[in-house]
């Protein structure tokens, strides 16, 4: 996944069957940032990966003030690429027996 | 700073903790 500034990941063990997972995300490099982000922590959250889309996840996040309207982009990529890479490694762990 | 939540008002949970040293990238 490309370097967006903000690093997006598991928060607990996938499993790969529950929809709903924990993710953390935090500001990595914040030059890569419109906004001034020195200490927002690690944001962890939970995800439904089938119902959900990463922007409104985002849109959210930056309702809270966690980020500026101008970076929910980049956030929403971040969590974007996260989530396409656990969809990837689930299509491609099947379960003994499947 | 301790670790502290932020619901959103559509209802999601936020929990905020501090980012481990080792998670930063050397600032210049």
């Amino acid at each position: 996944a490309e370097d967006t500034g903000v690093r997006v990941e598991l928060a607990e063990e996938d499993d790969g069957k529950k929809s709903a997972i924990a993710l953390k995300l935090w500001v990595e490099d914040p030059k890569k940032l419109k906004g001034k982000y020195k200490d927002t922590g690690v944001i962890e959250f939970s995800y439904d990966l089938e119902t959900e889309v990463p922007d409104g996840v985002a849109q959210e996040m930056v309702e809270s003030g966690f980020f500026l309207e101008s970076d929910a982009k980049i956030v929403a990529k971040s969590i974007r690429d996260r989530v396409a890479l656990i969809k990837w490694r689930r299509e491609r762990t099947v379960a003994p027996g499947e | 700073s301790a670790t502290s939540q932020v619901v959103h008002s559509a209802g999601r949970k936020f929990i905020i903790s501090p980012v481990p040293e080792s998670r930063l990238k050397e600032l210049p």
